[in-house]
């Protein structure tokens, strides 16, 4: 967060409302929270807002204060202490408090601070040795919805998307949504493959991760060659050493094993001194076990820089080709590897591979993810009791650790919503959520996915100067939620779930995904015929009372697109207006996809919609 | 009898918690629990409550469940992951 926040232009010095930012709770289900941290002070901060309604039951040796409001636990956990360092880091990154001169040994330096620092946080702890609990899940979000919390963060995820009615995070974000409560989500690591995206239900902001202008990198230095890789690698490497072969350092291993340093295959008598090649991230563990100098390991995720537990390098495999060449050709084969260091990035942001794609694989008419934010090589707070690794000879602690994730992209989403919240106490889950996807940065179409575009960044990168001021929303109610669940589910059971005496549409009036009032727009189409597809939207105007629209189409050569009416003109401030956008085309192959856009302008706001057409038989 | 070791952790979940200010999540739960479960007090099946509860059920159990009126569905309790 030392360089996020200002890369997305939220500076120190951004508009703030300071009374209406410190009466935002944000609430941050994760793996706990170190309450110690610098990041958690409360100098400077009153008593809770009146509307808190929770409790500090943390366990034994924890205190809240005037910043963490809240805290709670639940089984298998004794305590909300972050044992982990993932929730201290993402609480810190949506809500952290400035804390100057941060760096992790020299790396990422500056100011760490949360997108509201003034905000209060309820760390409510869910995540056990083994992971988080359908139940636990479950009964945080009903304890987090009583408490009185206006923004929920939810870095966690299942391994495949689930169906509504069986997702958890699903269900409590919706009862959530329904007083009030966005919650933000992470996408998911899955990517880049289609259809891996695990955060899928309309109600909730499901985040994608991109990388900053500023990145990590370190390097191998092999004869005279040097190899540019990416690790965070804060260790000092004096010299050059032996290079070896995992395969060649393992006398109880089979060849593949011992070529990938699985654990328990490497000879600590063969990689004494020597700097080992394995042909897999993790290997650098059992190098560090066997007691190895160094590791230059195969990186999979070349756009993304591992924590190393010890001298590391990860190379893309080109250049893990080339040291494996070098060390074969060599007669007496040397190594260095240099500490990590940070450089400019100018293609920021770009989508990492690891973040989960589309389409949504339970209601492929909703786009998702919805949006992208930071999440590689992020700074922020970590318990200082807390190994930087889990590697068994890292006696490393630091109070600001780097991670990547899209648990990290997620806690910074949050943050944009707080801040949004911050201006705007009034607006719905639906409208702040709205607010963050018009106005989100185009981005480019990334190279490192089968299945690019949209389905990477949903609807482009977080801009959270814009998001406070997005001229107008697409708002969605809990009745058209409603609608929405009534095409999956019979009436009794949406009523159990709305609590209410709501009614289903009849057959022929119930419609599809497509018609929910969502701020990104997708029709799904027939391959190889005609098509004719017509979408109706609602905007609201939440700019200036009397202003007037124009819309634009981004040209596309495949489809026709018309919007009706072309103008829109308000005269009052939550003016609702509507419109109809057709897509015209045919002949578009199975599978395939294509994108524009529609952008409603005033001169002042423009007010962007992706409109994604997909094939699909 | 069921052994409890054939039980898995199920979510049965029941919609919007009712506004009712006698309601009691709780002895609702254990009333729906009590009305399936053989061989076993319906204590020791429940879990936690929620807007929803968290019990050891056998499949034949979770059947019976999900026919009832007042549940929304019931699936397996997951393991969620940090991302």
């Amino acid at each position: 967060t030392t360089r996020s926040w200002d890369f997305m232009g939220l500076k120190l010095s951004s508009p703030r409302k300071a009374t209406a930012e410190s009466n935002v709770i944000v609430a941050v289900i994760d793996s706990g929270i170190d309450p110690d941290s610098e990041s958690f002070r409360d100098e400077g901060f009153g008593a809770a807002p009146m509307k808190w309604k929770g409790v500090c039951e943390g366990g034994e040796n924890f205190s809240c204060n005037n910043k963490i409001i809240g805290a709670r636990f639940y089984e298998p956990a004794e305590s909300a202490r972050d044992e982990d360092g993932h929730g201290t880091h993402t609480a810190s990154t949506a809500a952290g408090n400035e804390v100057r001169d941060v760096s992790f040994y020299g790396l990422e330096p500056g100011t760490a601070r949360g997108g509201v620092p003034s905000a209060r946080i309820a760390a409510y702890k869910v995540s056990g040795a083994t992971g988080c609990s359908s139940e636990a899940i479950l009964a945080t979000f009903d304890d987090a919805i009583a408490d009185g919390v206006d923004i929920v963060s939810v870095s966690l995820g299942s391994a495949s998307p689930l169906p509504f009615d069986n997702d958890p995070i699903a269900i409590g974000s919706y009862h959530a949504m329904k007083r009030g409560i966005l919650t933000s989500n992470s996408a998911g690591n899955s990517g880049p493959g289609a259809g891996t995206v695990t955060s899928v239900a309309p109600w909730m902001l499901a985040v994608a991760a991109s990388s900053r202008d500023r990145r990590i990198i370190d390097k191998a230095v092999l004869g005279s060659r040097t190899l540019i890789g990416a690790s965070v690698n804060s260790f000092i490497l004096k010299g050059s050493f032996p290079l070896i072969y995992g395969k060649d350092a393992s006398s109880n291993c089979p060849e593949y094993y011992a070529r990938t340093c699985a654990d328990g295959c490497l000879d600590s008598n063969s990689v004494r001194n020597k700097i080992v090649l394995c042909d897999r991230p993790a290997g650098f563990y059992e190098a560090d076990r066997a007691g190895a100098r160094g590791v230059i390991f195969y990186n999979p995720i070349p756009d993304d820089a591992s924590l190393v537990p010890m001298p590391a390098v990860g190379l893309r495999s080109e250049d893990y080709n080339v040291a494996i060449s070098y060390m074969n050709s060599t007669k007496d084969p040397q190594a260095s590897i240099s500490k990590s260091e940070n450089i400019k990035d100018p293609a920021a942001p770009e989508v990492v591979s690891f973040s989960s794609r589309g389409p949504n694989q339970i209601l492929p008419e909703i786009i998702k993810p919805d949006v992208t934010g930071p999440g590689v090589t992020i700074i922020a707070a970590y318990p200082s009791d807390v190994p930087v690794t889990s590697g068994s000879r890292d006696t490393r602690r630091v109070k600001y650790n780097i991670l990547s994730g899209t648990s990290m992209s997620c806690p910074h989403a949050t943050g944009v919503a707080a801040y949004v919240k911050e201006f705007h106490p009034d607006w719905s889950p639906s409208a702040i959520k709205s607010a963050l996807m018009t106005t989100a940065w185009p981005m480019n179409h990334t190279t490192n996915s089968s299945c690019p575009g949209e389905f990477a960044y949903g609807s482009g990168h977080i801009n959270p100067l814009k998001a406070i001021d997005p001229g107008l929303v697409y708002d969605a109610s809990a009745e058209d939620y409603i609608k929405l669940l009534c095409l999956d589910m019979d009436e009794a059971r949406v009523r159990l779930i709305s609590g209410d005496n709501s009614t289903c549409p009849t057959a022929s009036e119930q419609g599809s995904a497509k018609d929910l009032n969502y701020p990104s727009i997708s029709a799904i189409v027939t391959p190889m015929t005609r098509f004719t597809v017509t979408i109706r939207r609602r905007v609201t105007n939440v700019g200036l009372a009397n202003s007037t629209y124009k819309a634009e189409i981004m040209p596309n050569s495949q489809v026709e697109i018309k919007v009706e009416p072309q103008v829109l003109s308000f005269k009052s401030v939550n003016e609702e207006k509507t419109f109809d956008l057709t897509i015209v085309g045919r002949g578009l192959p199975d599978g395939s996809h294509m994108s524009s856009s529609l952008v409603w302008s005033d001169g002042t706001h423009k007010v962007k919609s992706p409109v994604l057409v997909q094939s699909l038989s | 009898a069921i052994d409890h070791e054939d039980r898995k952790v199920h979510i049965v979940y029941l919609g919007s918690l009712p506004d009712d200010e006698e309601y009691s999540p709780r002895s609702h739960h254990l009333d729906i629990l009590q009305r399936v479960v053989d061989g076993s007090s319906a204590e020791n099946c429940l879990i936690r409550s929620f807007n929803g509860f968290a019990a050891k059920l056998s499949d034949q159990e979770k059947e019976k469940i999900a026919n009832m009126e007042e549940v929304v569905s019931v699936f397996p309790s997951r393991t969620f992951q940090l991302q």
